[in-house]
């Protein structure tokens, strides 16, 4: 049986909320080492990949593998009857047809409890390789954010571009053009507003802000994202969340002239 | 004009 109490309810709201544009249905795959999700958006240009560590819960219990086939539309639905700061406890059987969801208040005066009905979803599993980054750059997910929504205004896709100078990110649409760079910015007293940029090769990728409009969804659960290129490989979009827990992002670039 | 990748061709089905 699966048992997953975390602390604050707030972590899995996020995450409901940051995938659930580009993902409508998908496995939440339970094992001992935490639970786990992959799933690719419909038009299959994007991908997120989420784990959340068994040290991330308290406690954790997962004897056997388990797939919680879940509608996220209904998950979320359940999760606003969950104050930001309740206890959330996940509880499921070895084969189940239900995930059980309690949420305690803080002083433990009033318990909630549903039963989400699960589904079966048969998903395919991406192989993601191990990748040496040509550029990764570290910067505070709400200037990323900040930078994806301005340039969406302009055009339909960024091009990310990484050399000595720094990272820029440029646009070009029917209205005129746009282009931010960031130079590398270190803050001791603040380093959530540090900006790193580490750099073995230039690298120009494009991307189609849509999606990295998505991704974003994400900026509340991180204050920094990590953007990681190489040519002709997909990017990498990594909200780090406490105890190595994660969500990742990957989007295909686009290709030819 | 630029077209978009595909995530299955640069990762691999298991």
């Amino acid at each position: 049986m699966l048992e997953a109490r975390l602390e604050q309810a707030a972590l899995l709201k996020k995450v409901v909320d940051a995938i659930k544009e580009l993902v409508q249905e998908c496995n939440f795959d339970c094992n001992d080492s935490g639970i786990g999700l992959q799933a690719m958006d419909n038009s299959h240009v994007a991908l997120v990949s989420m784990f959340l560590k068994s040290e991330s819960f308290s406690p954790f219990r997962c004897d056997r593998n388990i797939a919680l086939g879940i509608n996220l539309n209904a998950l979320q639905k359940v999760l606003r009857a969950a104050q930001n700061e309740d206890i959330l406890t996940l509880k499921a059987e070895d084969a189940p047809d239900v995930v059980n969801l309690v949420f305690e208040n803080a002083t433990a005066d009033r318990i909630s409890e549903y039963d989400l009905k699960l589904m079966d979803i048969d998903q395919e599993h991406l192989g993601i390789p191990d990748t040496d980054y040509a550029a990764q750059i570290s910067m505070p997910s709400s200037e990323f954010q900040r930078i994806t929504r301005d340039l969406s205004a302009i055009s339909e896709s960024v091009t990310i571009e990484c050399n000595k100078e720094g990272v820029s990110f440029a646009c070009e649409g029917d209205i005129g053009k746009g282009n931010i760079k960031l130079r590398q910015y270190t803050n001791v007293d603040k380093p959530a507003e540090n900006v790193e940029v580490n750099m073995t090769e230039p690298v120009a990728l494009t991307f189609a802000l849509k999606y990295l409009g998505n991704f974003c969804k994400a900026s509340g659960l991180s204050e920094q994202v990590r953007l990681c290129l190489s040519n002709e490989v997909p990017l990498m979009v990594e909200y780090a969340l406490a105890n190595n827990s994660y969500i990742r992002f990957y989007l295909a670039p686009k290709i030819g002239d | 004009k630029a077209g978009q990748g595909n995530i299955t061709s640069f990762f691999k089905k298991q």
